[in-house]
């Protein structure tokens, strides 16, 4: 007699998380309404207090929500959360003549460029819990492996993606840029198409 | 170009640098996989200019393997006591027809045993055993003696003088 698989409660929280409220820019009110979507909270309610150990959310190759827990393990960080560097900092040059600097080892028509970083908004970015796409994620695509496969970093080249499933699509978001200046592009579109696969490449596996 | 695409995100914020796909099983068109490409088309490239092989993902979509298991409509009939298991009683039943119907010849057989002559059956099947050697008359080798089951041994006899 073939016993009867019981399978184990799932604990679904029907609860929708609620509506949370900030000031914004100083001293403007906002109500944030936070959304799941594949199991994932998004602007979520920041918790008060953060010790650089909160839970993130990092992609795998097809695009799949997978949580990180940084621990603290033999002094390091295990699961660290993601630096993005000066990937999303927005860059300038500033140049010193040696009237402005007056450093003892410059010359008199020596010009010295500092390049400063300054932070972006991160007033609606940071209600997104998974990582973001930095060319340091990319990877290589294509039959010999040799095209970068900008601005893409999920999902990755010929996964298997299963209908019925969702899977997030991340690019990196400075790649596109107006061309007659550096801003960058305010919408995108993404689009679908089917390819049409010869018998070779459509290969012998068994479904 | 755009017209072959069979799905589009419409308009996204770019800063947000994520956009969850949800593939549906209508996507495939009732095949079991689909090579797909994914492409990204920013705002300042009209619908014209767009190639989608500029900045493309390519990945195989396929329909999901399904796994036979009790699905909540089985398990709900199953726990209100109706499950559909003929199979089982077909599978039990046959083997004990045929027990119940060897008991019976048993019973028939020995109930019978005196009440039977088949002495025609056991010759018969002896003889298709002796048919093997056939009869003594008819070989050849034997043609002369009289049913002597056995091959004479080789006799030494004395010489006479006319053989000399």
């Amino acid at each position: 007699r073939k016993n009867i698989v019981k399978p184990k409660e799932k604990t679904t929280t029907s609860e929708i998380p609620k509506p949370w409220r900030r000031t914004i820019y100083s001293n403007e009110k906002e109500i944030v309404t936070p959304t799941v979507i594949a199991g994932v909270t998004f602007s979520a309610k920041p918790p008060a207090t953060t010790n650089g150990l909160e839970p993130w959310i990092s992609l795998d190759q097809s695009g799949n929500p997978k949580t990180k827990r940084p621990q603290i393990k033999g002094g390091k960080t295990v699961n660290p959360r993601p630096d993005y560097s000066t990937y999303f900092k927005s860059v300038a040059t500033k140049t010193f003549s040696y009237d402005e600097l007056k450093a003892h080892n410059m010359e008199e028509d020596e010009v010295y460029e500092e390049l400063t970083f300054t932070d972006e908004d991160d007033t609606y970015v940071s209600l997104n819990p998974i990582i973001r796409c930095t060319p340091q994620r990319y990877f290589n695509k294509g039959p010999a492996g040799d095209i970068s496969s900008e601005p893409f970093c999920t999902p990755r080249e010929n996964k298997e993606l299963k209908a019925g499933n969702t899977y997030f699509v991340s690019w990196y978001t400075r790649f596109f840029q107006y061309p007659d200046s550096d801003k960058t592009v305010e919408n995108v579109q993404l689009h679908l198409f089917y390819l049409k696969e010869s018998v070779y490449e459509k290969g012998l596996k068994k479904r | 170009d755009l017209k072959a695409a069979f799905f589009s995100s419409g308009w996204l914020k770019n800063v947000d640098g994520i956009y969850p796909l949800e593939l549906t099983a209508d996507f495939l068109d009732g095949a079991f996989d689909k090579k797909v490409l994914l492409a990204i088309q920013p705002e300042n490239i009209n619908d014209e200019d767009f190639n989608p092989w500029e900045h493309y993902v390519v990945f195989r979509m396929i329909k999901g393997s399904r796994v036979a298991k009790t699905t909540k409509q089985q398990k709900a009939l199953q726990d209100a006591g109706i499950s559909d298991d003929t199979w089982y009683y077909v599978a039990l039943s046959i083997p004990t027809v045929v027990v119940i119907a060897c008991v019976v010849m048993y019973f028939f057989l020995y109930l019978n045993k005196n009440h039977r002559d088949i002495h025609d059956v056991k010759d018969f099947a002896i003889n298709q055993r002796r048919r093997v050697l056939g009869k003594f008359k008819d070989f050849k080798k034997y043609k002369k003696i009289n049913n002597r089951p056995y091959s004479e041994l080789p006799t030494h006899t004395k010489k006479t003088g006319k053989q000399n």
